[in-house]
């Protein structure tokens, strides 16, 4: 960890902080959460308090912005810098800024939270059943004042919960209104407008009149974004217009067409040929609460780290289930002390009836694992007569000790982009881990203490250099038996690794070697846009890895798929 | 998942695409998060190409990225990624 310059730090621990103006994407109960957990990580592992105020000067004044917002570091647009945030001290020291061309959620899509119906203020359920039709979006239908809403449990028809979803017909935000809904038309400088505009202003945000005449009564408030509100494009905020036409054809929903980057897209009027009124869809968004946490790091006196799983590293990951890493937490400790958190709970042991390794090795858990020994290279006898570009798939693939291994019927191919030295190979899987069957289903590495875990139908086996644990059953992972082949595993960090089959997945805690609670989970709910019967899962490259045939997905910790391609041709680099 | 018939690319109006070479958007990353001052930068103009590589393996290395020195695929990857605006060297 880093802290700035001469260990700036704040010299009272009851600190304060104001949300000066909201984003368009969010609630304001939502980001007002999110901002209170971000706090709510450092407080947890120090003596700091936090508390918000809605006047005058706070010790941390948060706010939205875009481009240039007034303190001479302009933000650029949709991606790129997200956020950024002061040392500690006077005036705007401490203080937060997020660049509000951002699509900001919750790091999985977009929230849209409910107003009035009978759901409490629930979220929006996407999709769900009205009138037997599925709908993944707010709906006008079966309503006569246009008022869009939606279901928040999974079938309206069945349930009967239901909410209004954020609409500027519905309610305004800031302004001098306290929350009045738009009226329209409206008059503004003598044009009557039937809709948001940003007319008038320089920073981008919608607004309307909350009577019927501002230029007479000069009462306003900005439009909250429609869960249909596109992102950038040259109409910030405003919803899709479905259908639209394009090049001829019609629309009902985003499209890529047209695009090379893949992104989504939609027009903002019927029809995009004649008016070129565009904008990105929704896409997943960035955790309001993750990059917050981030740079209330910086609004404490921490730089950024180079532990790439630490929450001050610079760039932006998505992470589902947080936890503030050791590096964190000893840089912020080191500003402020501990604090009265919980004591770091001891680490838990090892299952006891876990056999003990035939060969004399490590058998006690110390706090850090120990490292187990690279196995020695003995050389291991090539079969030239098999060329892994003759192989149409592969049993299992996987990256151990930074080489991709390729396996196929009890013989291996190891592929270094690091070495450009190709493909090695082919070996014999019993040469190098004795005991191991022939066809073998997945593997994964465990980054933390490099064993390899090899899965063949219903049973594992773990490899420490040569010394080899198992054959033991996946139920013992409490993995069911209903659960088929494992097709593969992503490495996650912190010792947990992600196990896939068919089309869920479950969380294996490696160090207990137990799957945690709430799984399996379906692999659609995270992983969008992946096969769902994936020969091979892998993590490479920082990236995860689904095989299908000879073509691979490839997708980003963002979740996004950034390439379709062939096994052979893009990663083994077959000519 | 290849589309086979040939896709139709049109360039949208508003859009921010970025016009930078990848030498441009290094020189720019590297001078916003510190790695460089305007001076090494001016250097490498005038043929010394040390000062950008310099930088650039201070870059990686700060980033944990493999320290080659050079604009490689992984570099430029890490350079297009969202991040926080706050510099990584100095004040």
């Amino acid at each position: 960890f880093l802290t700035f310059e001469g260990d700036l730090k704040w010299d009272h621990m009851d600190l304060t902080y104001r949300v000066i103006n909201y984003s368009p994407d969010l609630d304001h109960s939502v980001i007002d959460d999110a901002f209170k957990r971000a706090f709510k990580v450092w407080s947890d592992v120090t003596p700091l308090t936090f508390t918000q105020i809605y006047s005058g000067e706070a010790d941390i004044m948060i706010m939205f912005g875009s481009q240039e917002h007034g303190d001479g570091y302009p933000f650029d647009g949709k991606d790129g810098l997200l956020a950024h945030a002061f040392p500690p001290g006077q005036g705007i020291q401490g203080d937060a800024h997020f660049d509000d061309d951002e699509f900001w959620t919750l790091g999985t899509g977009i929230v849209v939270k409910t107003r009035h119906g009978n759901a409490n203020g629930a979220e929006c359920h996407f999709p769900f059943i009205f009138e037997g039709h599925s709908y993944s979006r707010c709906t006008t239908e079966g309503r006569t004042d246009g008022l869009p809403w939606c279901a928040t449990t999974a079938s309206y028809d069945r349930d009967k919960k239901y909410g209004f979803c954020p609409s500027e017909l519905l309610y305004t935000m800031g302004g001098n209104s306290d929350g009045s809904p738009c009226v329209f038309p409206f008059i503004f400088e003598g044009t009557s407008y039937d809709s948001c505009t940003t007319d008038g202003r320089s920073d981008g945000y919608r607004w309307c009149a909350t009577t019927a005449n501002f230029d007479q009564d000069k009462k306003y408030g900005f439009c909250p974004n429609r869960d249909t509100a596109v992102i950038g494009g040259n109409s910030q905020g405003d919803p899709c217009v479905f259908p639209f036409t394009f090049l001829g054809q019609s629309y009902s929903s985003c499209t890529s067409e047209g695009r090379q980057d893949g992104k989504l897209w939609c027009a903002t009027t019927s029809n995009y040929d004649t008016d070129k009124k565009w904008g990105f869809c929704p896409d997943r968004g960035y955790s309001i609460f993750l990059v917050a946490a981030h740079e209330f790091g910086h609004s404490l006196g921490l730089d950024h780290s180079s532990v790439r799983e630490a929450l001050m590293y610079p760039m932006y990951s998505y992470i589902q289930d947080f936890q503030l890493h050791p590096d964190d937490i000893q840089g912020i400790q080191y500003l402020y002390g501990r604090g009265s958190g919980p004591e770091p709970t001891a680490p838990v042991p090892m299952p006891t009836e876990e056999p003990q390794p035939t060969e004399a090795g490590s058998t006690s858990t110390t706090e850090e694992e120990e490292e187990t020994p690279e196995p020695t290279a003995e050389p291991v006898p090539v079969d030239p007569s098999r060329d892994a570009c003759m192989e149409n798939n592969f049993d299992a693939i996987t990256e151990i000790n930074g080489e991709l291994h390729f396996f196929k019927d009890g013989k291996y191919w190891t592929h270094s982009s690091f070495w450009k030295s190709g493909i090695q190979g082919a070996f014999s899987v019993a040469d190098t881990w004795p005991g191991l069957p022939a066809v073998i289903d997945a593997a994964f590495q465990d980054l933390l203490t490099k064993r390899v875990f090899f899965f063949a139908g219903q049973k594992f086996w773990v490899f420490s250099g040569k010394s080899m644990l198992g054959p033991r059953g996946i139920e013992k992972l409490g993995i069911g038996k209903g659960a088929g082949r494992i097709s593969g595993a992503l490495q996650r960090g912190r010792g947990k690794v992600l196990l896939f089959s068919g089309e869920n997945y479950w969380r294996l805690d490696v160090k207990v070697q137990r799957v945690d609670k709430g799984y399996p989970r379906a692999t659609d709910d995270v992983f969008t846009g992946v096969p769902l019967d994936a020969r091979n899962v892998f993590l490479y490259q920082d990236k995860y890895h689904f095989c299908r045939g000879s073509f691979y997905w490839r997708m980003t910790p963002r979740y996004q798929v950034d390439r379709v391609g062939y096994v052979k041709y893009d990663i083994l680099q077959c000519p | 998942p290849l589309h086979s018939k040939p896709q139709a690319v049109v360039t949208f109006p508003g859009e921010l695409v970025s016009s930078l070479s990848d030498l441009e958007l290094a020189e720019s990353y590297l001078l916003r998060f510190g790695y460089a001052t305007e001076v090494e930068v001016e250097a490498r103009t005038g043929s010394k190409h040390v000062s950008l590589a310099k930088a650039l393996r201070r870059m990686q290395k700060q980033l944990g990225l493999e320290e080659t020195g050079e604009l490689d695929a992984s570099t430029l990857e890490a350079m297009r990624a969202p991040r926080c605006g706050v510099p990584d060297v100095g004040s």
